[in-house]
């Protein structure tokens, strides 16, 4: 599937925040 | 080992599993997880979404993996 350069641009933006969560749980956890 | 229950693991697995660049759809977790809830999915989804295994991508209908991409 070929996507637009915003939906390419929306996704990078969704998986930043999804690695800054894990990131912030798995801080929680130690 | 990872935290998650085995519903969330398998879940987890087969939208790794999806290597095109919009993920996987909620209807292809539903068709490929036959048998199990719909609301075992979706809560299964929103927990792992939650705690950033995964992301949305092209709406809220389609999941990609955090790890592995």
């Amino acid at each position: 599937v070929c996507l637009t350069e915003e939906q390419k641009r929306k996704i990078e933006e969704n998986r930043q925040r999804a690695l800054a969560r894990r990131a912030e749980r798995l801080a929680a956890q130690q | 080992t990872n935290g998650l229950t085995p519903h969330q693991s398998q879940i987890l697995s087969l939208i790794k599993s999806c290597k095109g660049n919009e993920g996987m759809a909620f209807e292809e977790l539903k068709n490929r997880l036959h048998g199990m809830n719909v609301n075992t999915i979706r809560q299964a989804v929103e927990f792992l979404s939650n705690e950033g295994h995964i992301y949305s991508t092209i709406d809220d209908e389609h999941y990609k993996c955090t790890d592995g991409d």
